[in-house]
């Protein structure tokens, strides 16, 4: 465990955090992409199937359920709650996320640490979340105006791995530690998040309404 | 492997 990894893992938990307050305050998931939700489920039920089977960690126990439940809350609210689900952009959440679950299972079933089942599911979660801000991301561009809350959610949540990064680089040099599939998968996902930052960043700075092209 | 790690990391 170091500083980098549990700012990473608190900064995550901020994301979610957000996310939910303004759920449950607006009443609304408008700018919310259901698509990057339902990934989201996805990945964390994927990569936390050892929950039972691996000893039970002080540290990663609780964390890997909290995520487990709070982002089948968040699909929950979304999909069946009758007052948010009205306010979800369901027409301009238009991300194929379909055609990234596929190619993701398929490389996972070739590059993986390990071929199990544990091993392949979970190198699909790391892959899947790397791309499942995608549908997130277009649809901000598509928004006009994107609220504070939804803009620092998705700040937080590209901040957390950025912040992996910094652990790993960490781990490397302290611990001689080497896992190249969450690494590049890291990479790749902080890479996606470059523009946003940069849109984020400015309009805090200008102290004006965050705007993707 | 080299590349098998214990998952003890979120």
């Amino acid at each position: 465990m170091n500083a980098f990894r549990l700012l990473a893992d608190l900064t995550h938990l901020l994301s979610i955090i957000i996310l939910l307050v303004k759920i449950r305050t607006t009443k609304s998931c408008a700018g919310i992409s259901l698509k990057t939700q339902d990934l989201y489920v996805l990945v964390f039920i994927s990569r936390y199937l050892d929950l039972f089977t691996r000893p039970l960690s002080l540290y990663n126990t609780p964390f890997k359920l909290v995520f487990l439940a709070t982002s089948i809350t968040i699909v929950y609210y979304m999909r069946y709650h009758k007052v948010v689900k009205q306010t979800y952009n369901k027409d301009s959440d238009t991300f194929k996320h379909y055609f990234l679950i596929l190619p993701c299972a398929v490389l996972a079933f070739f590059i993986n640490p390990k071929f199990t089942f544990i091993e392949v599911l979970w190198s699909f979660s790391i892959y899947l979340e790397a791309v499942a801000i995608l549908p997130q991301l277009v649809l901000l561009q598509s928004s006009s105006n994107i609220d504070n809350l939804t803009g620092n959610y998705v700040f937080m949540l590209g901040a957390y791995r950025a912040l992996y990064l910094l652990n790993w680089i960490y781990r490397f040099f302290a611990e001689d530690v080497v896992r190249w599939i969450p690494w590049i998968a890291g990479l790749v996902q902080t890479a996606l998040y470059a523009d946003f930052f940069y849109y984020y960043i400015k309009s805090w700075r200008n102290n004006e309404r965050l705007k993707l092209p | 492997e080299c590349l098998y790690q214990p998952k003890d990391e979120l």
